[in-house]
C-alpha cells in the first residue's frame, strides 16, 4: 500500500459518502444518473468476486464490502425508494448504457490478462469502469442546475482513479511492479473523460458560481 | 504474463 493508492481509496470512499449524503439529506436523486450507478454496481460485483475466496487484508475486504453494498443500496434507492425514486430524471437519463456493457465484455473476451473466468470478468470490470461515468456526464450536461453535492461527488469519483494512476507510476519505480497494461490504459482513459468536467469544476470553484457544463 | 498477478488493489 502506498500513499497514492490509500489517498485514491479514501477519495473513492468520500465520493460514495457524498452521494449517500446527497440522497439522504435531500431525499432526492435529481441530477444523478441511475445508469452510471447500475454500471458501477456491475463493476464492483464482477471485480470483487474474490471477496470470499482470496483474503488480502481486513482493509481490502472492508472496502470491497462498502463499495458493493453502497452501490447496490443507491441503485435500490433510485429504483424503489418511494420518495427518492420520484426525483429521478428518467427522461433525461437516456444514455444507452447497455452498449457500454456489451463493448466492455467483448473487449474483455479479446483482451484479458489470462483467459480464465476470473480474469475475463476482472478485465470486464476495469474496461466498464473506464466508461461508466459517461451517462452521468451526459445527464450533467442536460440538467442545468445540479446541486453542489452532486458536482463534488463527481469530482471525487473522477479524482480517485487519477490517484490510482500515480499509484501505478509509484509502484513501477519502487516495486519494479510493471502492473497491468489493462489497468494503465483504462485508468488513463477514465481520467481523461473527466478532464472536461475538472476544468468546469475548477472554473466554478474560482468564480464561486454554480458549475455549468456547456450545452 | 504467464502467472495471474495478485489482485491486491481495489
Amino acid at each position: 500500500m502506498n500513499i497514492f493508492r490509500f489517498a485514491g481509496d479514501m477519495t473513492h470512499l468520500v465520493s460514495v459518502l457524498l452521494l449517500l449524503l446527497k440522497i439522504y439529506a435531500t431525499k432526492s436523486c435529481s441530477g444523478i444518473s441511475l445508469k452510471t450507478q447500475e454500471l458501477y454496481a456491475l463493476v464492483f460485483l464482477t471485480r470483487y468476486l474474490d471477496l470470499f475466496t482470496d483474503f488480502i487484508s481486513i482493509y481490502n475486504t472492508v472496502m470491497k464490502v462498502i463499495f458493493i453494498t453502497s452501490s447496490l443500496a443507491i441503485v435500490w434507492c433510485m429504483r424503489a425508494h418511494p420518495t427518492v425514486r420520484r426525483s429521478y430524471d428518467r427522461d433525461q437519463d437516456t444514455f444507452r448504457h447497455h452498449f457500454l456493457v456489451l463493448l466492455s465484455f467483448i473487449m474483455a473476451l479479446f483482451f484479458p490478462d489470462l483467459f480464465t473466468t476470473r480474469e475475463v470478468l476482472w478485465a470486464f470490470s476495469i474496461y466498464l469502469e473506464a466508461v461508466a461515468i459517461l451517462p452521468q456526464l451526459v445527464l450533467l450536461q442536460r440538467c442545468r442546475n445540479v446541486d453542489n453535492l452532486t458536482t463534488h461527488y463527481i469530482f471525487f469519483l473522477g479524482s480517485y482513479r487519477a490517484l490510482y494512476v500515480l499509484n501505478w507510476i509509484y509502484r513501477y519505480f519502487t516495486e519494479k511492479h510493471a502492473g497491468r497494461w489493462i489497468s494503465w490504459i483504462s485508468g488513463l482513459v477514465q481520467t481523461v473523460l473527466y478532464l472536461d468536467f475538472f476544468y468546469y469544476y475548477f472554473i466554478s470553484w474560482k468564480s464561486s458560481e454554480k458549475l455549468r457544463l456547456p450545452a | 504474463s504467464g502467472e495471474a498477478l495478485p489482485h491486491d488493489e481495489l
